[in-house]
């Protein structure tokens, strides 16, 4: 199990760093395990710099940096094992448009290179269009929930379930 | 192994029976806000064994889960999931590893607790978390990526990060 | 102060069932004091309801209903003290588009009742243009933050600002 | 009272020195990812006498928010932010009500702790902390609601919800 972990994190640190530079287009980021010599019962700390700026603490991160920052770790683990299936429950709220886009173009790479299928739950129009295909939940009767497939096409019909 | 399709019947707000295939590549669900979206990511995670009803936003029983009613329809007395996976790559574990499809089920009724089924025979939860164990992911596998949660990993303590860490390992 | 707080409390308690109603377009939601006769003393339970839904534990409510609700609950114990400021970081993040459209309808209420200012940090283009004036800050050199107005009628530089 | 112009100077992410006015109903605020809007909502919090550096999220030191620096340009060794209040409604404390105009600034040196003034008087934290008070709003108003905490008051406990009511009562 140790060396288990110590080659996972190898690899994790290393697809962390460059997805990190990905994100933000430049700066930094690594892993480092600390507190222990023994992978199993050290802590992990985090060090991400975004470009330009000075190393600080995760906590002076702002709410997207910290999010965009999250999201390349998730996919280094999960890049470093994957699994047959990954679900994102609206990781794209605190983004901006520009970052919503890498983050979908990331998206559409990992997809692309292997056999996982993604669900992906979003209020935003530009990751609804980056889809392959879309279902809407509605609730036409008040506390009952059904689901509907969304004609891709038909773009309108988005809106309409989003609005209903 | 491939994730196919997913069967609700009296899931949280599910009322009825419902269905959704999960295709390759990359599958949107939109919605208005309290529609049901989170509702359907919690039940992919309560059919591969999820056993803390917190993790399943209720209160302190598993039967919160089960469709408790609206201003017009009675609540219902079980709540039911299935997950249909396609095993035709046979990866599988040795044990599930003779079929084209591997379908799992649990079902839960008011005062019964849950009952969970793999390929119709009745097994135990923890015959159903090994099982997706060994094809890396879990109800806590960190590409489940809960409501709200995504910077979880990177605001926990060193320690808890390095648990996350291990579990994708 | 105890005489305060009940006073208080009736108020917001008020303000809160109606906001309610009025975000959500129906519904029921409710305040109550409970473990101790003494208000110093108390608790404070909500109870919420969507229209149509029964009543269940907040932490049953999905994240945009979270968020509608705890709005209604800032905006009742504003309108029972008003200050004079009131500063809203990203609070539309979690809400689809007819949300945050409500949510506009109620900031815009609030503001032309009294001599309140308002402060709104946003991504969402929906409440950028309900807004009376509107300042970027961007990052032209990396890791500086400059201010800049932006003019309202030049809608494209909004845009420009948020891909900046 | 009216909160009129904010001026920032070497404070966080604004190394320079920059102005906003803030006008009669709503103000928007945009612009990309962690390009300092929250900043700016911390300028505000912090002149109006906030005294946890936790809560202003920087670590166990209030100095972690002097401009520290970037790859072209060097760190600051103070921070200053300035707030105009317009009282010509005659609605500030009786202390400071004389005058059209109160601004109040609060200005860190590294090793040498954090000075204010209100109307060029060097006075206490106590009485920055007091003159807002007493217009209804402080550094911890539920009237400020920082990023991801709009939902802190449901998601806290009973007795925790019950003392944010008493602060804006
Ligand atoms: N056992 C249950 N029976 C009936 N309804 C339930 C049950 N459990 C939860 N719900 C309802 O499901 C709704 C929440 O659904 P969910 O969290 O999936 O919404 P969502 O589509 O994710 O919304 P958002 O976009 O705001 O995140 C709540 O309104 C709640 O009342
Ligand atoms: N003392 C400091 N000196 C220099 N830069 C700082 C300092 N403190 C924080 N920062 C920088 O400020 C940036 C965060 O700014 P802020 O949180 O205001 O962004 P934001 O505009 O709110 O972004 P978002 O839209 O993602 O919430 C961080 O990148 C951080 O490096
Ligand atoms: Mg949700
Ligand atoms: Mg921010």
């Amino acid at each position: 199990a140790r060396l288990l972990l110590s080659q996972a994190f190898e690899k994790i640190n290393a697809y962390f760093q460059s997805l990190f530079i990905n994100l933000f287009g430049g700066g930094e980021a690594y892993l480092k395990l600390i507190d222990s010599d023994d992978p199993l019962d050290a802590g992990l700390e985090i060090f991400a710099q975004p470009p330009g700026k000075s190393l600080q603490s995760l906590s002076l991160l702002s709410g997207g940096e910290q999010t965009l920052t999250s999201i390349a770790l998730i996919f280094a683990m999960f890049l470093t094992n994957p699994s047959p299936i990954c679900v994102l429950d609206e990781i794209d709220a605190p983004l901006d448009d520009a970052n919503v886009d890498r983050v979908c173009d990331l998206l559409e790479d990992v997809s692309s290179r292997g056999n996982t299928r993604f669900l992906v739950i979003t209020h935003h129009r530009l990751t609804m269009a980056r889809m392959d295909r879309l279902y809407g939940v509605t609730m036409a009767e008040r506390g009952i929930s059904q689901l509907v497939s969304v004609d891709l096409d038909k773009q309108m019909s988005f809106f309409d379930i989003e609005e209903a | 192994v491939q994730f196919n399709t997913l069967r609700l019947n009296g899931f949280k707000s599910f009322s009825g029976r419902t269905e959704i295939d999960i295709g390759e590549g990359l599958t949107g669900i939109v919605g208005p806000n309290g529609c049901g979206k989170s509702n359907l990511v919690e039940a992919l995670r309560w059919v591969m064994g999820e056993s803390s009803s917190r993790r399943m936003r209720g209160g302190s029983t598993m039967e919160d889960v089960i469709f408790n009613g609206t201003s017009s329809r009675s609540s219902r007395n079980f709540a039911e999931v299935s997950l249909v996976l396609n095993n035709r790559g046979r990866s599988a574990p040795a044990a599930f590893n003779t079929s084209d499809e591997i379908e799992v089920i649990r079902r839960i009724e008011r005062d019964k607790g849950s009952v969970y089924k793999i390929n119709s025979n009745t097994v135990r939860a923890r015959d159903v978390q090994m099982l997706f164990a060994d094809i890396v992911v879990g109800a806590n596998s960190p590409a489940l990526v809960s409501q709200g949660r995504v910077t979880q990993m990177i605001l926990a303590k060193p320690t808890e990060r390095r648990k996350i860490l291990e579990e994708s390992a």
